[in-house]
């Protein structure tokens, strides 16, 4: 799977996912990706992409949840994504997830022993990474 | 005027036995990726239209489970799938099911905005697809011979692999990692590709 997630200098957020699901998997699976508020999800606030075990994060509505917590609960970005991958993923359901906020600000999380990401902000802020 | 900022990524769940070579191609790939969407956004380009430019360009490389290089079915096929959504203006478009257009978050945009509906599937997504003009591809595009391996594996296994790749490296190494306790879906943890 695949992931982008981008705020503009206008404070608009956007999200896109893309992928090609699970290998060996059924023909005619649906994954989380294209599902909104599970692998992808945007709103004012922010925008969240997923990967990692399609059929958890449907089940834990993931990328909305980011949102909700931050709109319901008041948390911060990376609070909410820390909220997400510890509280939100069945026992055992692995994934990772990105996030930008209309803040600019940039979070990451992962329950897995790894995540293919990068990251920049308008400050000059950039990172590439894989592991914790 | 606010900050912009820009996240991405290729997959989680790595294999820890990764090899470097593999690590540095992944690292190249974000950061081009990286740079490519920090000129788009220092050019004013809205953010909806970074996030399809981005998605675009790692479908197009096979290193990563999307576009070319995506994981295969049972059958040996690829079916893809995709999603994009406009946060400000609460627009969503996804499609799934796809197994001939070349870059399917640049369709998932163009049901958002060309179709009266949210979300396009399997031969309705195609014939979408074909309505609208967009690039196809052979199946056959998609298809590595990275991945035919793995799905071999995976079904020598057989296991549905979670959104992760078993490794070329081969059944060698799943009996070399017979020994690790760290187990998912029945296999060795480090059995595990990216995605």
């Amino acid at each position: 799977t695949v992931g982008c997630v981008v705020v503009d200098k206008e404070g608009r957020c956007a999200a896109a996912t893309s992928t090609g699901g699970l290998m060996n998997k059924m023909s005619g699976r649906i994954g989380d990706s294209p599902i909104i508020g599970s692998g992808t999800y945007a709103c004012k606030l922010c925008a969240v992409s997923c990967t990692g075990e399609g059929e958890a994060i449907l089940r834990g509505t993931l990328a909305r949840d980011v949102a909700a917590v931050m709109e319901y609960k008041g948390l911060g970005l990376q609070e909410a994504v820390n909220f997400v991958i510890k509280e939100r993923l069945d026992d055992g359901g692995k994934a990772g997830l990105i996030a930008v906020s209309n803040k600019g600000e940039v979070a990451y999380g992962f329950n897995t022993n790894g995540m293919f990401r990068g990251c920049a902000a308008e400050d000059g802020f950039m990172e590439v990474g894989i592991w914790e | 005027m606010g900050r912009w900022a820009i996240a991405l990524h290729g997959g989680a769940g790595v294999d820890p036995n990764l090899p470097l070579q593999r690590q540095e191609e992944a690292k190249q790939l974000l950061t081009r990726c990286l740079n490519l969407a920090i000129s788009a956004l220092r050019s004013n380009h809205s953010a909806i239209d970074v996030v399809e430019l981005v998605v675009r360009e790692l479908e197009t490389d096979p290193l990563f489970n999307s576009g070319r290089g995506s994981a295969l079915s049972e059958k040996g096929t690829v079916e893809m799938e995709a999603s994009i959504m406009d946060g400000p203006k609460r627009r969503y478009g996804a499609v799934s099911g796809l197994t001939t257009v070349k870059n399917p978050v640049s369709l998932a945009r163009l049901v958002m905005e060309k179709s009266p509906h949210s979300y396009l599937a399997f031969s309705g997504a195609e014939e979408f697809a074909r309505q609208q003009g967009v690039e196809l591809m052979e199946n056959e595009y998609f298809i590595t011979q990275d991945n035919v391996g793995m799905l071999k594996l995976a079904k020598e296994a057989n296991a549905i692999l979670f959104d992760y790749r078993i490794p070329t490296t081969g059944l060698e190494c799943c009996a070399a990692e017979a020994d690790n306790p760290l187990m998912m879906n029945g296999l060795p943890i480090n059995v595990y590709a990216p995605e």
